[in-house]
């Protein structure tokens, strides 16, 4: 199956 | 002291209406950039990017940078009040922890003042780099409006895969399965009926179909929307708001467990 990958993943947060 | 005048109101109308079904709660940013926004949905999986650059606006006074908290709710049931004609004017006083909306009918016979209060808002700011992406599609924003709602009456997932022969749009459910395939087509008679697709390699990606309606909800601001797709990187799907800025959705793939 597949799931979500969340933003925090791809971008760090400031 | 924060003084937004803006003579096309409805653009601030429709990018409440744009953005509200994803986001709560948001912090306004004002600078001498502009009037921005940078929000998440609940779940941490899609992201709004807003921008309205100063020049857009006939009167942009900001005198020092500017967060105000709203909820997007409150906003839109503030901004439904005004007419689609309407002249829309933001205030703020410094320190304050409230925003007036003024509206003006066009021939200033009406002039209404709405006064909202503000909240705190925790928000985490994400640093987004510029990207190259692998590939763009360019689209009338009505067709991907009509294929994501589509698509979703069939599956809950869209697989994007953009290659030589166009970009197809994918999914599959109980029911069935279902592709549409666009090709790039700019024998058109209006350079907003065109679909343009500019691509470096081939790239597929599945995402959640419920976000991708949710952005759709910016339809009303373009005739065209721009999709720009990487292989492991959120996809961008932006809508231009006239020629003072743009609405910019980020969407985090589906990946294999």
């Amino acid at each position: 199956g597949s799931s979500q990958a969340q933003l925090y993943t791809f971008y760090q947060a400031l | 002291m924060l003084e937004l005048r803006l003579v096309q109101g409805s653009l601030l109308k429709k990018v409440l209406e744009a953005i509200k079904e994803l986001v709560t709660d948001a912090n306004f940013d004002c600078s001498a950039t502009g009037f921005s926004l940078q929000a998440m949905d609940s779940s941490h999986v899609a992201l709004v990017a807003l921008l309205l650059r100063s020049e857009g606006f006939e009167h942009y006074r900001c005198d020092r940078n500017l967060s105000m908290g709203m909820n997007l709710n409150n906003v839109s049931k503030m901004l439904r009040c005004a007419g689609n004609d309407d002249i829309i004017t933001l205030k703020a006083d410094d320190g304050s922890d409230t925003v007036t909306f003024m509206f003006e009918s066009p021939n200033q016979d009406k002039i209404a003042d709405f006064e909202m209060k503000l909240m705190d808002i925790d928000s985490e700011h994400l640093g987004i780099p510029e990207a190259e992406y692998h590939a763009i599609v360019k689209m009338p924003s009505a067709e991907f409006a009509r294929i994501c709602k589509d698509l979703s009456s069939i599956g809950d997932t869209v697989v994007i895969s953009v290659t030589k022969e166009g970009v197809k749009f994918s999914t599959r459910g109980d029911i069935g399965n279902a592709n549409i395939v666009c090709r790039q087509n700019t024998t058109v008679d209006k350079p907003e009926e065109a679909t343009i697709i500019e691509m470096q390699e081939p790239v597929s990606l599945t995402f959640a179909l419920r976000y991708m309606n949710s952005f759709t909800k910016a339809t009303p601001l373009s005739n065209t929307v721009t999709i720009s797709l990487s292989s492991e990187l959120p996809v961008v799907v932006e809508y231009k708001v006239a020629d003072m800025g743009y609405i910019r959705f980020y969407l985090a793939p589906k990946i294999e467990d």
